[in-house]
């Protein structure tokens, strides 16, 4: 359920805030 | 003289590798391996010993096209003297509290400085929507309106305990610490693994460590 979720979680999962990418080829 | 050891003529931004190891989590191998992490990005574009948004950019999504809230908040947060570009000092730093050994305070302070878009010292509901939204988009989710807004309420009914319509740094604090998954983006497994990940930073070394 969509709604259940939190906001923040939701938005902590966008590509800009996960800096993995940094080290990735 | 390829092989000066004259410290006059380490890198730039990477004179003094043992003060930033005195002062983030890294130790001085490690600082050395961030650096060729750094070098890595900083040349993308130009190659000026300095990272540019457009570099971040190319560096986080693999490509420079794509405009993201979050990219900016980021680059805005690690560019402690706002002067628009990243020099190696403030990359380190930053990335220091990114490390899985850095203080969960740090994690917590950092996280909700990029939450409070408009640093005012709490996160509105408008701020929220904000991000939902540009996190859906750049996700190509769809999720209408009412959802989004219900999505909204449930998480407000939890982090402000103050009912103040705003999540101050202790709401914040007490929100993440119940979901510690929250965080979770604010660790990097990599950090770790940083000397084996870059392995070159030994020719460059100044420290047997």
């Amino acid at each position: 359920q969509p709604t259940s979720m939190n906001a923040f979680k939701l938005i902590s999962m966008s590509k800009g805030l996960n800096l993995e990418n940094l080290f990735e080829d | 003289n390829c092989c000066d050891a004259d410290s006059s003529k380490q890198p730039r931004g990477l004179e003094n590798p043992q003060v930033l190891a005195t002062e983030t989590v890294f130790s001085v191998s490690e600082i050395e391996a961030l650096y060729e992490l750094f070098k890595k990005i900083s040349s993308a574009v130009i190659d000026d010993g300095l990272i540019n948004k457009e570099e971040f950019q190319l560096a986080l999504f693999k490509t420079n096209k794509k405009e993201s809230l979050f990219a900016d908040r980021v680059f805005d947060l690690f560019d402690t003297k706002h002067n628009g570009i990243l020099d190696f000092e403030e990359f380190a730093r930053a990335l220091s509290v990114f490390h899985p050994n850095a203080p969960i305070d740090d994690k917590i302070q950092f996280s909700f400085q990029l939450y409070d878009l408009k640093q005012q010292g709490f996160i509105e509901r408008q701020e929220v929507k904000q991000m939902v939204v540009a996190t859906l988009a750049e996700s190509g989710m769809n999720l209408s309106d009412d959802v989004i807004e219900s999505i909204i309420d449930k998480t407000f009914e939890e982090a402000d305990t103050k009912h103040d319509g705003k999540i101050d740094k202790e709401e914040w604090r007490n929100l993440v610490l119940r979901h510690p998954s929250l965080l979770k983006n604010m660790t990097l497994q990599y950090l770790k693994d940083i000397t084996t990940t870059f392995p070159s930073f030994v020719f460059h070394s100044q420290v047997d460590d």
